[in-house]
């Protein structure tokens, strides 16, 4: 049924759980749906967790549409969801990186969100919880982390799109994310995607002070982008989320990059220069190919660089 | 269902400091309800910034008195939000 599914067109929430669950019963030894806990809302959130077997692997995460308006995104991670189950066995680097690690791919990480954009305003970034004392709705999920929350780069207005939250981890989505990475304990990876701006970028956000790593998370994400540029020739920038873009605290890279994942990177995903957040669905297919190859390159490079 | 009519998305091309400064302090009034969809302002990067139909003639006013460079990237946001949900719609009947 994975076949006759349109990978190029825009999904509601249910149609996007529907196809997770055909997904895994296509593939119930490689694939799980791992209930990670409920949004504000109380919609379960769901992460695919691929994986040939062993318990508590070096794991890879990846996460898709934490800002709801950022449709490819999450349109793209259903197809690379298919694409890794439909490559392994087939491509022998994704083969290779399932026998040594396990990937979750959550493809909705803010379904409350998502769900807002369908049903009532298209252009909507944050959470839809309440806010006390205040009539708007939400915080900004990448602002919401506890690594230099509340500073500069995200407001402490609750009705502004970059609101920081009451305190770090106030999101239940936010904090959902950071229970099974801690309770996991051993990712090796943290990688989300985000659109558009074309861009792929390592910590810090929330100061311009680089990272112990910078230069060879600065030679993997130029590697990676050569791959993902070969495709359509899509252009990106590749530096740390202070330098290429502005001072933004309270991300989730920083602080996965805090606690000792050293390949965290974010990725803004194509721009055509049209349409924004926008983007049509015919650009969902292309962005989705190009994305993949950058996102296998750092898989890659994880695999063969243990720590 | 918030909608959309007549807003446009104008893509702004700082060029100095200036301008750097003037969008910024548009971006932390929230009252103005522009909606920036991209953050982090240089005279390297375009801002792209959803405008409410009610404020446009105010906001270009303003872009054009501080010379600030911009263009329409978006004419009109509706019209795109509502050819995605037909397109949407059309693809569920197909699917079905």
């Amino acid at each position: 049924k994975t076949k006759s599914f349109n990978f190029a067109a825009y999904h509601n929430l249910e149609t996007i759980y529907a196809f997770m669950d055909t997904l895994v019963a296509s593939h119930p030894s490689l694939i799980s749906k791992v209930n990670i806990g409920s949004s504000y809302e109380n919609r379960p959130m769901y992460a695919l967790k691929f994986s040939t077997g062993g318990v508590s692997r070096p794991a890879i995460w990846v996460d898709a549409g934490i800002h709801a308006r950022e449709w490819v995104t999450q349109a793209s991670a259903v197809w690379i969801a298919n694409k890794i189950a439909s490559d392994y066995g087939v491509d022998p680097s994704v083969t290779s990186l399932l026998g040594q690690m396990d990937i979750y791919l959550m493809i909705v990480t803010n379904p409350d969100g998502y769900a807002f954009t369908h049903t009532s305003n298209r252009m909507w970034r944050k959470t839809r919880s309440v806010n006390a004392g205040s009539s708007c709705r939400g915080a900004d999920p990448n602002r919401n982390w506890d690594a230099g929350f509340g500073g500069p780069g995200a407001s402490k207005d609750p009705c502004s799109d970059s609101y920081h939250g009451p305190y770090a981890n106030s999101e239940v989505e936010v904090k959902n994310v950071v229970d099974l990475i801690k309770g996991h304990g051993n990712f090796k990876s943290f990688i989300s995607i985000h659109s558009y701006s074309q861009l792929l970028m390592y910590p810090y956000g929330y100061t311009c002070t680089d990272v112990p790593d910078k230069s060879e998370l600065h030679a993997v994400g130029t590697a990676a982008i050569k791959e993902l540029t070969s495709l359509y020739n899509t252009r990106y920038q590749v530096g740390s989320i202070c330098k290429i873009i502005y001072q933004a605290s309270g991300g989730s890279i920083d602080w996965t990059y805090n606690i000792g994942i050293k390949y965290s990177f974010a990725f803004e995903l194509r721009d055509t220069g049209f349409y924004g957040f926008l983007l049509p669905a015919n650009q969902i297919l292309p962005t989705a190919e190009e994305t993949w190859l950058g996102l296998k390159y750092i898989m890659g490079y994880v695999r063969d660089h243990p720590y | 269902e918030e909608l959309f009519n007549g807003d446009q998305v104008l893509r702004v091309l700082p060029e100095s400091e200036d301008h750097i400064q003037a969008l910024k302090e548009l971006e932390e009034d929230v009252d103005s309800e522009l909606d920036f969809w991209n953050h982090g302002f240089s005279t390297e990067r375009p801002v792209d910034i959803r405008v409410p139909h009610d404020s446009l003639y105010a906001f270009k006013d303003f872009l054009m008195e501080n010379n600030i460079p911009f263009t329409v990237m978006i004419n009109n946001v509706q019209e795109l939000l509502d050819e995605e949900r037909a397109e949407m719609v059309n693809n569920e009947g197909l699917e079905r």
